[in-house]
């Protein structure tokens, strides 16, 4: 499906039905939790949704389009985003509670077990709670969470991309999804002069989830790097190109 | 190459059949 042949509703429709399931922890630890039981819990729980992440990103209208090189940067470069911006979405109704999975839900105190967590819990418990006073709308979360994929890599992107029409494909993609978003918050009924100052509301908020992602690499590097949590397969291998991608 | 070296699970998934089977 190309996307500039979907409507804007059409786009929103084919979002919802790629969204990925919501994945369980499943053998939950005992509490209280200690530093390497929680990062044990978060890292495991990151590998099943990354999984998941793949299958959404290939159902997202026109992005097997796009050459595989430019497939795995969008994905090298935001995966972390993707992730936090779920987990907000589903804290959203759950003030001072990040709901990393139904089995997992954490107590921003909780954090405290772990050395420098407590500071990216902030981050993300501030950003949900704006998103929250915003009254965030789901299919809006469906397009920002697109967004993120669509808009996370660009210079390097051009100019390494072995297949030029690729970065042509990827403008009309990102035409596509602000379109999405744009139809979503007119069909809002909001008077026509707050609908730009949403948009603009929600955009910011992505630089944010962005600060919040960085800080969240930084964290789990160290984590890894002082042997707390073991890393594994494609969680290992996507944060080991961070790794490589700073160099 | 060196993305294809850093990313072998991910190329793999990015490749395999469709979205349901690697989830």
């Amino acid at each position: 499906i190309y996307p500039n042949a979907l409507s804007p509703e059409q786009f929103v429709i084919t979002l919802i039905e790629a969204e990925p399931p919501n994945v369980l922890l499943m053998n939950r630890p005992k509490k209280p939790f200690t530093e390497a039981s929680m990062m044990m819990s978060l890292t495991k729980l990151a590998d099943k949704e990354l999984v998941h992440m793949i299958g959404w990103a290939k159902k997202i209208p026109g992005f097997v389009e796009l050459s595989l090189f430019d497939q795995v940067r969008l994905l090298e470069s935001c995966w972390l985003e993707i992730l936090m911006v779920g987990l907000m979405w589903r804290s959203i109704e759950h003030p001072g509670k990040l709901i990393f999975a139904a089995d997992l839900i954490l107590d921003r105190d909780e954090g405290k077990c772990v050395e420098g967590i407590l500071e990216i819990f902030d981050m993300l418990l501030a950003t949900t709670s704006r998103l929250r006073d915003l009254k965030l709308q789901h299919k809006e979360y469906l397009c920002l969470k697109a967004m993120i994929l669509l808009n996370a890599n660009m210079f390097p992107l051009a100019m390494g991309s072995n297949d030029p029409d690729s970065s042509v494909k990827l403008r009309h993609l990102l035409n596509a999804i602000t379109d999405a978003l744009v139809w979503v918050i007119a069909k809002s009924g909001l008077p026509y002069r707050q609908q730009s100052n949403r948009l603009a509301n929600l955009l910011m908020l992505l630089s944010h989830v962005r600060h919040a992602s960085n800080k969240g690499m930084e964290h789990l590097l160290s984590m890894r790097c002082k042997n707390v949590v073991p890393v594994y397969d494609l969680l290992l291998e996507m944060l080991n190109a961070n790794t490589l991608q700073d160099h | 190459s060196s993305l294809t070296e850093r990313h072998k699970i991910l190329h793999r998934l990015l490749q395999e059949g469709s979205p349901s089977d690697i989830s």
